[in-house]
């Protein structure tokens, strides 16, 4: 595995499964191997690509309680070189049921370091809360991609989000790196979103992608049809969008 | 106090905290004394409302661990009639905190007990979890609003929530209603808006609210003011509809 990218952030709705999805979908029609890991009880990365998340065989739920291994739950998707780790709904038990665990936070690396020779990048898709299930996405990862909506509150929480990937850095995964930001559901329409890029521009300069993610109907129209960005609407701006961010990815990830 | 609302829904990023803030404002001018309780680690509706949530004297943190009484906590906001129970970041320590206690589920209620005399209503603010917090949110209350987003991946997630609100019906509090569920950031240019409410409509005719709320940028500016619609910009669409939901809400709350 090149990269293992985990898609963070406790704010709601600002983006995270869509850039999973997206980015993966990019990623795998340049010719890189991808393994998208669900690990969202709501299960949208599973149900955005059409599968049915109250019928999975296995899903990632089994992998962290030790019920199977990866190779086993891991579905092929429409998309040649996009291969998914699906969630089910009873992945909201694994917190509780996890709980008490010794190695509760190494589960889902554990679990995946099977599969690390078979894909180039891993897109972890977590869920809108700092729990167990993102901690074991920030123990698994390399690397953390932070989506950022350009809207006031999602502002906030950013900081409490970097802390955390700081205090993960010094306990569990000494590696672990903020890849980058990217900035998400940009609105020409209003000086709320400039101000917000600007802001984080000024703060995290290098950290900060410079590809901006627009506002754009087709990304919310595309997870009702099963498919990605690139299968529903190849010529919308938000295709090209992701487009754009899956070639800045890929040259980050030869310079880093 | 006539009804307390929790506004729930793991979905995040649906408009539960604008709509916890737009209708205890609207509620307040109506004549209505309201106390908005804000039970998010992220304290968007603290900082919503222009308070410096790493600087509250007492908050729902401390209530919950029983460091203060509700009264401590409460500040009054610049509409008169409505004031806050503020969050701070310290408050995802609550869940891990409190996972032990024999009556972890109870805190909130206990705590708002002694206030239910000086409030006509309360409004619960709760993360995008159906977590410990979202569960004293739960038991606290008489009622549930459930903000759902004009978007299919924001529909997947609601027959997860109605089965929790029956769990903690079964549990820990026997007079929980769902009170109404309302739609947000209608977009009149995609279909996808008006696919939603249809679907919504004709699985819980009784229970969606007539109001609908639009997306509106106004809304969205707000919190960077530290205001409620109301007193950011009263003329707006946003404003004029989260007026109607109030009005709604009242004559609900006098039927039901
Ligand atoms: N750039 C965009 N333009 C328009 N709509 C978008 C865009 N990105 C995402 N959306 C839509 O906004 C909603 C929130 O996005 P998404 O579900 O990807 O966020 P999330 O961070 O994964 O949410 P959660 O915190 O619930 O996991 C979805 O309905 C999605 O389809
Ligand atoms: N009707 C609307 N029109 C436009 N923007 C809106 C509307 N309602 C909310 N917003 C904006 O959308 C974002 C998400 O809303 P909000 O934070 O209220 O959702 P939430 O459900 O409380 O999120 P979380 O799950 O993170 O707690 C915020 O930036 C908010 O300002
Ligand atoms: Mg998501
Ligand atoms: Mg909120």
């Amino acid at each position: 595995m090149n990269r293992a990218f985990a898609l963070a952030n406790q704010k709601g709705g600002v983006g995270k499964t869509t850039t999973a999805i997206s980015l993966g979908a990019f990623l795998a029609a340049k010719g890189s191997r991808v393994l998208l890991v669900d690990l969202d009880p709501q299960a949208n990365a599973t149900s955005g690509l059409g599968f049915d998340k109250w019928h999975t065989r296995h899903s990632t739920y089994d992998l962290l309680i030790g019920r199977c291994g990866a190779a086993e739950a891991v579905l092929p998707t429409n998309r040649r070189g996009l291969e998914i780790l699906p969630a089910s709904p009873d992945l909201a038990a694994a917190e509780v049921e996890l709980a008490s665990a010794e190695d509760r936070e190494w589960r889902l690396r554990d679990g995946l370091q099977a599969m690390s020779d078979s894909y180039d990048f891993a897109l972890i898709d977590c869920p809108p809360s700092l729990g167990l299930l993102t901690l074991n996405a920030l123990a698994a990862a390399s690397d953390v991609i932070i989506p950022v909506q350009c809207e006031y509150l999602a502002l906030e929480g950013l900081s409490l989000l970097l802390d955390t990937v700081n205090r993960v850095r010094q306990g569990v995964n000494a590696d672990l790196r903020v890849f980058g930001i990217v900035m998400t559901m940009f609105d020409p329409r209003t000086n709320l979103s400039e101000q917000v890029v600007q802001e984080v521009r000024q703060h995290y300069p290098k950290t900060i992608f410079d590809t901006i993610i627009p506002r754009n109907i087709r990304l919310s129209e595309a997870p009702s049809y099963g498919k990605s960005i690139l299968d529903y609407d190849a010529s919308s701006r938000g295709a090209a969008s992701y487009q754009a961010l899956a070639e800045e990815a890929l040259r980050r990830s030869t310079l880093l």
